[in-house]
């Protein structure tokens, strides 16, 4: 299913953008 | 660059995680600054401690003028914590028109507001909670905080 797999695309951009976050130390966003 | 309108719309589900006594559903409720400054003193107390909190007025009520004054005030305390503690410098083009918050609750601006909110959070020591709390909400709010935070990464380098 084409939609399921957008979805799973996007759920997964989603928790790696923010598992990076959590990776970075302390202080500036960048 | 991220609408700051729909910015706003999904800061404020954003915001209203942190379970602060004062409402905050509509920028007309975070217009006096008083539910963001409770919101800062969640994210560090140890900064924007009890006697900061004092200062913000509790009885603007329909005053525009006083709004706008609680407005300088936390904008103040996000500038100095973002040098002082995150050591970065916030942009002029992340700065917003606090009296257009106070007067008129413009959502584009309130955004402009609540992303220097955001950069505190996902900065902070506290940062973990924040970010976890982020990833619990509906995806398309967890996009935009994404894609505000990216504008931040990209426009303040380190």
């Amino acid at each position: 299913d084409p939609n399921m797999k957008a979805g799973a695309t996007s759920e997964g951009v989603l928790a790696n953008f923010f598992n990076s976050l959590l990776s970075k130390k302390t202080g500036s966003p960048g | 660059s991220v609408d700051k309108a729909e910015l706003c719309g999904s800061l404020l589900t954003w915001l209203q995680t942190f379970g602060v006594s004062q409402p905050c559903s509509s920028p007309q409720d975070l217009s006096s600054g008083l539910a963001v400054a409770h919101v800062l003193h969640q994210i560090d107390p140890s900064w924007f401690n009890e006697t900061w909190l004092l200062r913000i007025r509790d009885d603007t009520d329909h005053n525009w003028r006083l709004k706008v004054n609680n407005l300088k005030k936390v904008l103040q305390g996000l500038v100095e914590y973002s040098q002082d503690i995150l050591g970065h410098q916030v942009s002029d083009q992340h700065l917003p028109d606090v009296n257009l918050i106070g007067e008129f609750s413009d959502p584009a601006e309130l955004g402009k507001l609540l992303q220097l909110v955001l950069s505190c959070a996902i900065s902070c020591e506290k940062k973990q909670e924040h970010i976890q709390r982020i990833m619990t909400l509906e995806e398309s709010v967890q996009h935009v905080v994404m894609t505000a935070i990216q504008e931040l990464m990209s426009k303040d380098p380190a």
